[in-house]
């Protein structure tokens, strides 16, 4: 593995996004996952829509019928893949436009930009997901966003930060070898973290959070997808 | 003079006035192209964000290597933040899994 990797500087990530007052993370996570996925099999890179999975995918997980995907309420990434396996697909973000509230479903077949053929659960070692982001394309993640709310930057390493909150679905676009963490005493490596704040959160959008220590929980539902290659 | 007839209740006036903070909130709600309708929300908000600014404290010293402070988000109450902002509905046989694992970490720390 490279001590360093960035999707970003591949072209394989989109602009960050604005989900606005809206519990939809879940779909924005599941969208970057998608449009990395797409990047990797294709080397184009496509803006994807958030809203189809937002109107359209009320996809209940299977073991626990309560975890369903509802929109604005929000939803599971593995969840999302089901139901683009099941659509047909995925439109892009100007055939069906992200409004920040949920709707009627307009899918249009018709209209599919990226099909989803296959998805996998990535296991909890962090050698492990560096090794399946560089090899599948950003993957789909989900931490405790309990830090988030202040952050505005550098490498957050909280000493605590509870691993059962998971709150909050994001997309894991790479990682870096040297973040200097005065707790742990020296430099530490770190992931970095698409959100969907727009860009006046954060990192221009982006966070940096410790790597390593299953911190935040990052480790524990972490998720890659494989598009169709037609 | 003090109108002993009216009693503050609430303690946001007096988060806000600890801290400062009024003049910070002007700032947050001018960069952040804010809009209370009511001198009541305002008020509501300007307790929150004063909360927010105190976290945002606790954050800094429990995460040193971050950068905490001001953010979109300082007029949310936690409560409202995450029900806005977030939305992974988790699986109850995931917190079982790091649970476990919280558990199998514990037990290997031998020395």
């Amino acid at each position: 593995l490279p001590e360093s990797f960035d999707w970003r500087e591949k072209g394989a990530v989109t602009d960050v996004k604005m989900q606005g007052a809206c519990g939809s993370c879940w779909a924005f996570s599941t969208t970057g996952a998608v449009e990395g996925a797409n990047f990797v099999s294709t080397g184009k890179l496509l803006n994807l829509s958030e809203q189809q999975l937002v109107d359209c995918d009320h996809t209940c997980d299977r073991k626990d019928k309560r975890a369903c995907d509802n929109g604005c309420r929000g939803g599971l990434m593995s969840n999302a893949y089901r139901y683009l396996i099941e659509a047909g697909g995925l439109e892009d973000e100007a055939s069906y436009p992200y409004t920040g509230k949920r709707g009627e479903c307009k899918f249009d077949p018709q209209k599919v930009a990226v099909q989803v053929v296959n998805f996998t659960d990535i296991p909890v070692n962090e050698k492990q997901i560096a090794a399946n982001l560089v090899q599948h394309g950003p993957l789909a993640v989900a931490l405790n966003a309990v830090f988030m709310q202040t952050y505005i930057g550098g490498v957050s390493c909280p000493l605590i930060c509870g691993k059962r909150w998971i709150n909050h679905g994001v997309l894991l676009v790479g990682y870096g070898a040297k973040g200097f963490s005065i707790l742990r005493l020296g430099n530490q490596p770190y992931w970095i973290i698409k959100n969907s704040w727009g860009k006046r959160w954060g990192e221009h959008g982006y966070y940096r959070l410790c790597r390593g220590h299953g911190m935040c929980g990052i480790n524990t539902m972490v998720s890659a997808v494989v598009t169709q290659v037609s | 003079a003090i109108d002993e007839t009216i009693v503050q209740v609430t303690d946001s006036r007096r988060y806000a006035d600890l801290l400062g903070t009024e003049e910070k909130f002007k700032i947050f709600i001018e960069d952040y192209s804010k809009e209370y309708a009511t001198r009541e929300e305002y008020l509501h908000r300007l307790g929150i964000f004063a909360k927010n600014m105190i976290r945002a404290v606790e954050h800094q010293a429990i995460d040193p290597t971050a950068v905490h402070g001001v953010t979109p988000f300082s007029d949310l109450s936690e409560e409202e933040f995450q029900r806005l902002y977030t939305g992974v509905r988790v699986r109850p046989q995931l917190n079982r899994k790091v649970q476990e694992e919280d558990a199998t970490v514990e037990g290997s720390d031998d020395d």
